[in-house]
């Protein structure tokens, strides 16, 4: 059974790679049925970013975010920062998507914080830029200045001429 | 609706490019 929780995350993320979403949800929703069986909050976190991320390209924000929200909270459970740090990315670019730049906001300032205690210049560098971009949707220019003055400056930093 | 509004937004596109490669493995 337990083998056959990981085939099934396993086929959840080869469809997903090739672009087959539902399937790819069709899967990681066994995968997490299993996950859940077995107590395994490790599985259980994996299955639902994965399920997060199809309902990206599947249009349903809505529903990826609470996916993302729930990967969170399990994420704090394995006391993961580097994992938590991705939640809160993917939860911010999704409030984006949702238009709701508040919370976006709230999820890439986590984000942030997390990027710099662990000392990640790249993740750091990326929260800024998103931060630039959900302060230029609320129409506050300072606060994307400052960001975007920060981004500039990491991503001389760490090399990213892009 | 949705699917216009993320072209607007480039830390985003370059979120979802990424995120097309990335799975959280077994």
């Amino acid at each position: 059974r337990a083998a056959q929780g990981r085939a099934y995350g396993n086929l959840g993320n080869s469809h997903y790679l090739l672009g087959n979403f539902p399937k790819a949800v069709a899967f990681h929703k066994q995968r997490l049925a299993i996950a859940k069986e077995f107590g395994d909050k490790a599985a259980e976190k994996r299955a639902h970013s994965n399920l997060g991320n199809a309902h990206i390209f599947l249009g349903r924000f809505d529903v990826a975010a609470e996916y993302f929200r729930k990967a969170l909270q399990l994420s704090r459970q394995l006391k993961d920062q580097a994992v938590e740090a991705q939640c809160c990315y993917s939860l911010g670019n999704t409030y984006t998507l949702l238009q709701d730049y508040e919370k976006a906001i709230d999820y890439h300032l986590k984000h942030l914080a997390i990027a710099q205690e662990l000392g990640d210049r790249v993740g750091e560098g990326r929260a800024c830029w998103s931060l630039e971009d959900a302060y230029m949707s609320l129409g506050n220019r300072e606060q994307a200045l400052y960001f975007a003055e920060k981004h500039l400056e990491i991503s001389q930093e760490v090399g990213d001429q892009d | 609706v949705q699917r216009m509004h993320l072209i607007q937004v480039d830390s985003v596109q370059r979120w979802m490019e990424d995120l097309k490669l990335m799975t959280d493995c077994e």
